[in-house]
Formats: structure tokens, sequence, C-alpha cells
């Protein structure tokens, strides 16, 4: 374990714990993607496959619990909460999430570390978490303004990705083994993603001013 | 290396 991937957790549990407060707190969802909210859930559901398999250390267990249940606790919200679900924009939130998963699965069986039936929902995991924030990016383009909780919950989403690369560098130098080129690339793809939503994120910090995507 | 993914990172 290293400060930027403790660094990089951190951030992923507060994206998260941000969008829980968000909705608890305002007993809404507007400009949530509840597309991206379920590409999260399949995420962590086949990454953490081996969650009742292997124990690597209690930190690890406990992380990846709290991100299936918190992920599954938004899902839930948004759809079946009889007031949060009223808020929910599913007019502007109509991305094919669909097509991301089955062709996130077809890489996965080209792309993988070995041919095994966890390594397989392992690099599709990887891959879908890449592109699991383009419907909430989507919304948040249609949506034009950008509440500010949604905004941070983007911004700690970013910054978790970037810290993870750190990550990466950093046991690149420091260990002989490295072999997480697919992590590697699809993290460089999933913060790029989030190049132009920083660039006027930070604008609008800078200008201090609300936050407006182009449309 | 023969092991698949590294394990400990979420």
């Amino acid at each position: 374990m290293n400060i930027f991937r403790f660094a990089g957790d951190m951030f992923h549990l507060i994206s998260i714990l941000v969008l829980l407060l968000k909705i608890y707190a305002t007993k809404s969802c507007s400009g949530i993607s509840l597309k991206t909210q379920e590409l999260y859930a399949l995420v962590f559901v086949t990454r953490y496959l081996d969650l009742f398999t292997d124990f690597i250390s209690v930190y690890n267990t406990v992380m990846k619990l709290v991100f299936i249940g918190s992920t599954a606790a938004i899902v839930w919200c948004m759809q079946w909460h009889p007031v949060v679900k009223r808020s929910y924009d599913r007019e502007l939130d109509t991305f094919r999430h669909y097509f991301l998963v089955g062709a996130c699965f077809v890489l996965a069986l080209f792309l993988h570390e070995n041919f095994t039936f966890q390594e397989i929902f392992w690099a599709f995991s990887i891959y879908l978490e890449a592109v699991a924030i383009l419907p909430q990016l989507v919304l948040l383009q249609r949506s034009g303004n950008v509440d500010n909780l949604t905004g941070q919950y983007v911004f700690f989403l970013g910054a978790y990705r970037a810290f993870y690369i750190l990550n990466w560098i950093y046991r690149y130098f420091m260990e002989q083994r490295f072999s997480r080129w697919i992590s590697c690339i699809s993290g460089l793809v999933q913060t790029a993603l989030y190049a132009d939503f920083f660039y006027y994120y930070f604008l609008s910090w800078k200008n201090n001013a609300k936050l407006h995507l182009p449309a | 290396d023969n092991d698949g993914h590294e394990k400990d990172e979420l």
C-alpha cells in the first residue's frame, strides 16, 4: 500500500459518500445519472468476485463491501425510494449504456491476463469503469448547470483515478514485477474522459462562477 | 505473470 493508492481509495470513498449525502440530505437525485450508477454497481460486482475466496486484508475486504453496498444503496434509492425517484431526470438520462456493457465484455474476451472466468470478468470491470462516467457526463452536458455536490462527485471520482495512475507509476519504479497494463491503459482512458470536465470545473472555480458545461 | 491481475488493488 502506498500513499497514492490510499489517497485514491479515499477520494473514491469520498465521491460515493458525497453522492449518498446529496441524495439523503436533499431527498433528490436530479442531475445524477442512474445509468452511471448501474454501471458502477456492475463494475464492483464483477471486479470483487474474489471477495469471499481471496482474503487480502481487512482494509481490502471492508472497502469492497462498502463500495458494493453504497453503490447498491444509491441505485436502490434512485429507483425505488418514493420521494427520491420522482426527481430522477429520466428523459435526460438516455445514454444507451448497454452498448458500453457489450463492448467492454467483448473487449475483455480478447484482452485479459488469463482466460479464466475471474480474469475475464476482472478485465471487463476495468474497461467498464473507464467508460462508466459517460452517461453522467452526457447528463451534465444536457442539464447545463451542475449543482456543486454533483460537481464534487465527478471531481473526486476523477481525483481517485488520477491518484491510481500515480500509484502505478510509483509501483513501476519500486517493484520488479509490473503486470498491470490493462488497469494502466484503461485508467489513463478513464482520466482523459474527465479532463474536459476538470477544465470547466477549474474555470468555474477560478471565476467563482456556477459550473456551466457547453451544450 | 501467471497469477493474473494484481489482487491487492481495489
